[in-house]
């Protein structure tokens, strides 16, 4: 009797910590989501880790499945609709604006838009690949990449080893400047990055950004942080924790690489010419396991892409 | 969710985005 008692106070305690923790971490999460812009503090590594152990996967898959189960009808409008509302989605440039017709939020959340919504520029290199907002752009100096203005995060980190140039060196034996250069970029070149950033309510396909050549592909499993831009302007490295996908390649002008950034609740990234990827699965396991795939000429992912062409789409999950 | 593009450029390329700007695909970010 009194093993089972002892054994019960411990589960007891067991629930009340994790309980307290939960919500801690959730109150926190939520405080920071809805920091002011112009928020410069910087958290510390204690922090960093307390926000990297929350189970903001398991969280997002649960949503996942969630948002994929079929409503019914009569309940479509009233729910898609609040969500519609809440995040002032732009119902007008959908491809089909009724409501009724999605059998679940999952399904709107991916909708297409309607033909001649949106033009592709002819006249620039480079384009928009997603409806979103800047959050960053400029030159990558010395390996160094910029988040948001002061908070930055490494290169080496965000694509892993040059494995596409042949080169399979451990990037953790190289500084940041040593990694920069052995991208050898051409003369008079400089490295380049831009942040396009995803709202709830955006439309969540994604685009090629120019005419390229995708070489090759790396999945980091990594974690679903927040990317809103308070959480960018809070967290150093966001980007290098959380899962995304890497197509690295080239355009007319040499290096070019594509990420998909996955966040919160939005961990689920398809990419229509790789079937072969799967993100934010429970089987992946440790978050450091990344997946490589070398890319073959004339397969559907070593085909050359256009600016503007359909390239993937994002899903709750 | 984010998508992040890395490229080489020559020492010329200019963007035509400002920080904080709503952009919409097919959008010219910089030529």
């Amino acid at each position: 009797v009194h093993t089972v008692q002892r054994s019960k106070s411990k589960v007891k305690w067991r629930w009340i910590t994790i309980g307290t923790a939960t919500f801690g971490g959730i109150s926190y999460y939520i405080y920071f989501q809805f920091q002011p812009a112009d928020q410069p503090k910087v958290a510390n590594k204690s922090t960093v880790t307390l926000y990297r152990k929350m189970p903001l996967k398991m969280m997002s898959r649960a949503w996942g499945t969630i948002n994929n189960l079929e409503l019914p009808v009569v309940l479509r409008r009233p729910l898609i609709g609040l969500y519609v509302w809440m995040f002032d989605c732009k119902l007008n440039e959908a491809a089909d604006p009724d409501l009724r017709n999605y059998k679940n939020l999952g399904e709107f959340f991916r909708r297409t838009l309607k033909p001649g919504v949106r033009t592709v520029n002819a006249d620039h290199d480079l384009t928009s690949p997603a409806d979103g907002r800047i959050l960053h752009y400029g030159i990558c100096k010395n390996g160094i990449l910029e988040q948001v203005k002061g908070v930055t995060y490494s290169l080496k980190g965000f694509l892993g080893p040059l494995t596409w140039r042949g080169d399979i060196d451990d990037v953790n034996n190289l500084s940041d400047e040593e990694y920069h250069q052995k991208l050898k970029l051409k003369p008079g070149h400089e490295l380049y990055h831009c942040v396009v950033y995803l709202a709830p309510g955006d439309y969540h396909r994604f685009h090629s950004a120019s005419d390229w050549k995708i070489s090759y592909r790396r999945h980091f499993p990594g974690d679903l942080l927040s990317v809103s831009p308070g959480i960018a302007r809070w967290i150093e490295g966001l980007f290098n924790f959380n899962e995304r996908v890497v197509y690295a390649g080239t355009w007319k002008h040499g290096f070019f690489s594509y990420t998909a950034v996955g966040a919160t609740n939005v961990g689920s990234i398809r990419i229509y010419c790789d079937e072969e990827l799967t993100t934010n699965h429970r089987d992946h396991g440790d978050r450091n396991n990344v997946r490589d795939a070398c890319i073959i000429e004339g397969t559907e992912m070593g085909k050359s892409f256009q600016k503007g062409d359909m390239f993937g789409e994002f899903n709750l999950g | 969710s984010t998508i992040v593009l890395i490229f080489e450029a020559p020492r010329n390329f200019e963007f035509k985005v400002q920080t904080g700007q709503k952009v919409s695909y097919g959008q010219p970010l910089g030529y």
